[in-house]
């Protein structure tokens, strides 16, 4: 049974990419199969797990035109167990080319259905904007993950993003759950950072994971050696982090 | 003579509305008529200068679609001479409408005609994309204002803007420039800072803006308070950093 989970915020930088990649790799180091699907036309998701954008024939975005089948496309990483399925430079005009398709929405749903039993767990790392890519994600996925930087703007954008995931669950994907929200990017020194984590917490409750993802420099140098956390710094607060939220996932998902 | 600038950069979270917010700021300060547009369907320009987009009636989509003239829906903001085209509710859906229309790209550049005499310098703030929004930013804009985070990320993006770049200027608008390059966020206790920064400078040279602009929870603090940071916390190393920003951009405008 697999889980598909998207990563979704439509506020910029907020840590949706470094969450799908180094959770992934938390939970392929408890042995769980996952997959990471690259759903941005930046392409960040792969280049972070060493497959280039520049370097893809043909990624997700020929597999939501019908040209190629899921398998042809995912590419394995350097972590066992942990797959990628790439941007290619397609993705970035294919807001466009899907607006007009008949069942816009489903595409992704449709193409991940061929593979899903692969894998324990898909991971979608979608772009910052809820456009077409992104319902295509929300229904496609049992679950959405909400990286939270614990800033100003990003808070203001949160109930928009809320009313996107209702719509999605009442008109294309009723089994739609909100799984979690996650602090990212935390710097216990400021107060703006500690005062919108608490704020968080009392509005959403156990809604929001345990964990926090403190801000860790070593998160943001592991993507220019196109390494997860996990292999780049192992024992570095950004994998140690993680690691707890892979864990948390895994209990949240009933695997634990 | 007024000048547009678009400022602009696909790579989510790089500090676009924090440098469109307080240049726009540090401008009129040194006694510049300014005008902030808001592109960006989060509306984060609009809340950072004191006006939530759920209060706004109508903004700059309303314009763009024809139903308000701009002078309709500018706004004073607390700074004197600072004013904002601000987003509404119906920027959300607005790329989509405008992908159909004729002339598409131009619809801001003709709205801008109307009122671009009345102020020294026109900032549009770009959402997180190169979409309609982007593309007709940049057909309206006389230079291009770069915010960039010294980070790998934010690296990885940087080609394919100047490929958009010079798009628009190959068949929208012949006049576009290149105007700068402004490292933000920068932490200089952080190696991935100093090294990003001193790849730019190297790579990019005289383009790169002399000013960087120091990671500073102030700035963080100043949107919740609907304030730029020359009234929030005037005294702080934020609001230094963009003024010294503001007097390079009037040096490179040719005013000084
Ligand atoms: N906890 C952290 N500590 C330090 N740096 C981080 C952390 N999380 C993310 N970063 C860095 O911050 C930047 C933004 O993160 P990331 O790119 O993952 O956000 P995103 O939401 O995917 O952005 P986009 O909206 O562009 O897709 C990146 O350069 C990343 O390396
Ligand atoms: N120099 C800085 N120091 C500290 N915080 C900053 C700085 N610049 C921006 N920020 C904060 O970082 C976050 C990202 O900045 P901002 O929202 O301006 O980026 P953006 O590029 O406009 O994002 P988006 O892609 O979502 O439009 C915001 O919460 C902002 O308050
Ligand atoms: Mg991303
Ligand atoms: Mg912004």
């Amino acid at each position: 049974m697999s889980r598909i989970y998207a990563i979704s915020n439509q506020k910029g930088g907020v840590g949706k990419t470094t969450t799908a990649v180094n959770l992934a790799s938390g939970l392929a180091l408890q042995d769980q199969r996952v997959l990471v699907v690259d759903l941005d036309p930046q392409g960040n998701a792969s280049s972070g797990l060493g497959h280039h954008k520049a370097t893809v024939d043909a990624g997700i975005a020929e597999v939501l035109l019908g040209f190629e089948e899921p398998l042809d496309v995912i590419l394995p990483t350097e972590i066992d167990g942990l797959h990628l399925a790439p941007a290619s430079g397609r993705l970035v005009g294919l807001e466009v080319e899907l607006v007009d398709t008949e069942r816009r929405e489903y595409h992704l749903q449709t193409a991940l259905a061929k593979v899903a039993d692969a894998y324990d767990f898909v991971l979608l790392d979608c772009p910052p904007a809820l456009n077409m890519l992104t319902v295509n994600a929300l229904t496609a996925a049992a679950g959405v993950i909400i990286p939270l930087q614990a800033e100003y703007y990003a808070m203001e954008g949160l109930s928009e993003l809320l009313r996107t995931i209702a719509a999605v669950r009442k008109s294309l994907n009723p089994d739609l759950e909100r799984t979690g929200i996650v602090l990212t990017m935390v710097d216990p020194r400021t107060n703006l950072a500690s005062d919108v984590a608490t704020q968080t917490r009392q509005v959403f409750g156990g809604e929001v994971f345990d964990v926090t993802i403190p801000r860790n420099v070593r998160l943001g140098e592991a993507p220019s050696f196109g390494q997860p956390i996990h292999t780049y710094a192992p024992g570095s607060r950004g994998a140690q982090a993680y690691h707890e939220l892979a864990d948390e996932v895994l209990i949240r998902a009933g695997v634990r």
